[in-house]
Parts: C-alpha cells; structure tokens; sequence
C-alpha cells in the first residue's frame, strides 16, 4: 500500500482554515502546529469526511485533501 | 438535500431581484440571461416567482465582489470559495455575492455562471448544501454542460414552498447508489488496469488501496462526452479508451479526449448503415479481437487489420450460450468475458464458452 505521506506544513493549513470556514471549527489563534492532532479538527475532519462520502478517518488522507482543494461554494457546510 | 437551520422561508411566493453590478468577464446580457435561466429552474420546480427589478431593494441582491466585502465573509481570490449567498430574510437575506476574483463564463471552462447562480439560488431561497454529488446543492463545483435541478434540488425546494403550480410536476436525474441491489449499467470498461463503470452522467470505480467506491461526473475526467453513453471498451496496447453512443464514438487517452472525435461508426469499423448504436464493446488485448454487441447479434472487428471479420455478425446465443438475446455491458479480466444485463453479470470463461458465475451487476463495489 501506499504509504500515507505525512501531511505537508501547508495542507494543515488547507486543513485548518477548510475546517473552519465550513465545518464552524473556532480558531482561538493558538498555534496551528498543536491543532493538527486536537480533538476539535479530527471530530471536525470526521464530520467533513461523512459530508463527502470519504472515509471517515479524522485524518487528512489524500483523497480528503483532494476534496478540500475542489472549487466550491462558500456557504458553510454546517451551520454556524 | 438539506434546509437551512430554522427553516427560514420566504413567505411571500412571489419574490424580486436585482443585479446590482456586473462582471466585466462576460456581456451583461449574457449575465442578465444567466442569472434569469437559474431562477427559471427554481420557479418551475415550485410555486414561487421572480420579478427584476432594476432600482431600490429587491429581496434578491445580485452582485459581484472582491476580497473583504463588509459582510463578515470575505472571499479568498481566485479558486476556492467562489460565491456565498444568504438564506431567506429582510435586509442582506437572500442576497447572493459572487466572487469577483474568479472568471465568469457561458462556457465549460471555470466558472460557469449560470451554474454557480443556480446553487446559490438555493441558498437565498433556503436550502443549504446537499450530500448527493448529482445534486446542484452540492458545495464542490462542477459543470458537465446542463444544468438542471437534480430530483434531490427539487425534493428540497418543494419541501419549502409546496410543489409547482405546473399542471406536470418536474422530475429531474437521480444519482446512482452503488450499493442499490437494482444498478445496472450503461457501459463498463477496464482502464489502464482499473474498471470504470458507467450510469447517466456519472462513472463509478474501485480502487484497491481505498474502499469507498469513487462516484463522480463523467465530465470531471471528459468534458466533451456526452452522458448516457452506451458501450465502451480499451485498445490496451494504443492506451486508448473508445466511448459509444448512438452512431458516433470518442476515443480518449487518459484525460485527453483525441483529436477528430466524434466519428461515426459505420465508416470507422464497417458497420452495416442499419446498425444505430452498439450495446457494449470489448476487446481482447491477446487477439487484437474486438467484439460489438448490437442486439441479439455480434460483430468481430480485427484491430490489427482495421476491419471488420468475415462471416459476422453472429448470433450471440449461439457463441456465447446462456447470455441471452442483450447485452448492456461488457468488460474482460483475466480469460474471462463479465456480461452485464440488467441488474445481473454473468462471468463467463472464453475457454469452455460457458457461464461460470451469476453475480449481482455492483457485485465489484463491496457492498
């Protein structure tokens, strides 16, 4: 299998403020470095996941990233 | 599909608009054409209608706009997030901003506007976004050259405001379910060591190292083809994939649909003027062989050669017995022949020419 390549410094930012546009995750400016594993962006990475039919793993796999990248419309996917 | 939280409605069904500014990226009457075509798609899915007005304020306000635009959701340049609107209200309720970052076109190329207008329309009338990737509320873009109301869009907006006044109600395309024990296909084909499985406007495909069963747009990978395509099949050693529909065919190499395409069948493989359309096609990498079911019949086509074998066509119970009198799809792995008729597939050995396996059509997605 492939081996799941680490997430890249800027995918966690992809992640971060993806999470917080559309999934309502807060951002109380503290450093984005101790987030990536924090309780709030895996629950909100699972809820992002279900939205798109993903596998629900809380982590930012390839094909998560892949939709995060997509065009998209900027209302929020849940509400705020 | 999903309503706003709240469930914030219109109450008055009759509504108006106005475009407040326009985009230099397109004429402004082919914005005021396109704004004007997606409330048409809402209005005939509902009891509700739209009047522009072109001063003061209408419960609709269109505009477009760039970056920090003093309404507490800033857009992000070009890409991303390419327009928001808001959900039924007085004041900024209803209205709906495009970004100005972005280039609007009347085309296939990014982004269309006639079909980012018509989701956000949605919003501002009170639905929020759908989880069916079929449906126009879906929050990712894409655009494959129509665009209408999913039946998924129209279950949402009449959930709202009621069904049309339209003596005949709207219906609008379902998206397939993978693990719907009634799936059948339109055409599969191998490509390039994977199977693509193929539905209306949409494909489908495993991938060994991700279980979930990818289902998307045919145009994500080939925006000129049609959907409904009827047969299909891959020329292995020219890396080509040849699609079918009616009397015309698309050859692509990955995502490159080739150059001169559509051709016609009968002056490209010597069909018969009588035959229409191809129910399923699939070629045998080993041989050079590639076989066309059309009807109860057969054809043999030589690649090699570029011509169509003599003494064809035959009929298809006779070589291949126990396939019946149609076909729908057909794809080869390994020595075997996978047949595809209605919701059934039959595995069938090249070798004896006998079935060796019934199985469910979607018996690939792991359900």
């Amino acid at each position: 299998f492939p081996a799941i390549p680490e997430p890249q410094e800027q995918d966690v930012e992809i992640v971060q403020k993806y999470l917080e546009n559309y999934y309502d995750l807060k951002n109380d400016g503290s450093q984005i470095e101790r987030k990536r594993n924090s309780g709030p962006v895996v629950e909100k990475l699972k809820q992002m996941q279900e939205f798109f039919g993903l596998k629900v793993t809380g982590t930012p796999d390839t094909e998560t990233l892949k939709v995060m990248k997509q065009p998209r419309c900027g209302v929020p996917d849940v509400a705020r | 599909f999903a309503l706003t939280p709240g469930n914030p409605r219109w109450e008055q069904t009759h509504l108006t608009y106005r475009i407040e500014n326009y985009t230099p990226d397109l004429p402004r009457a082919d914005v005021d054409d396109a704004i004007e075509k997606a409330f048409r798609l809402w209005s005939n899915a509902s009891p509700l209608t739209f009047t522009k007005v072109f001063q003061g304020q209408a419960d609709i306000m269109i505009s477009f706009v760039r970056g920090d635009h003093q309404d507490n959701s800033p857009f992000d340049g070009p890409g991303g997030n390419l327009a928001h609107a808001f959900q039924p209200g007085p004041g900024i309720g209803g209205d709906t901003h495009f970004d100005e970052d972005e280039r609007w076109t009347n085309n296939l190329r990014n982004y269309n506007l006639y079909r980012v207008a018509a989701h956000e329309l949605g919003h501002s009338l009170g639905l929020s976004h759908s989880t069916d990737i079929g449906a126009l509320m879906y929050p990712t873009y894409a655009f494959s050259g129509e665009v209408e109301l999913a039946q998924d869009d129209i279950d949402g907006i009449q959930a709202i405001y009621g069904p049309s006044q339209n003596p005949i109600q709207p219906i609008g395309p379902q998206t397939p379910q993978v693990c719907d024990s009634k799936l059948t296909f339109d055409a599969v084909t191998t490509i390039r060591g994977e199977v693509m499985f193929f539905k209306d406007r949409f494909y489908m495909r495993t991938n060994p190292f991700y279980p979930e069963v990818e289902l998307n747009f045919i145009s994500v990978f080939w925006p000129q083809l049609p959907s409904g395509l009827e047969a299909a099949y891959e020329v292995v050693d020219r890396d080509e994939i040849r699609f079918f529909k009616g009397n015309k065919y698309w050859a692509v190499r990955g995502q490159d649909v080739l150059h001169g395409y559509p051709k016609d069948i009968s002056s490209s493989f010597g069909f018969p003027r009588t035959v229409k359309h191809v129910d399923a096609a699939v070629s045998e990498e080993e041989t050079g062989k590639t076989y066309f079911f059309v009807a109860n019949k057969y054809w043999r086509y030589d690649e090699n050669k570029q011509s169509m074998d003599t003494g064809y066509p035959k009929m298809i119970a006779h070589d291949f017995p126990g396939i019946g009198h149609k076909v729908d799809a057909v794809f080869k792995k390994d020595e075997f022949f996978y047949f595809f008729h209605g919701t059934r597939q039959y595995k069938f050995d090249l070798k004896t020419k006998r079935i060796l396996t019934l199985l469910k059509a979607n018996s690939w997605f792991n359900c």
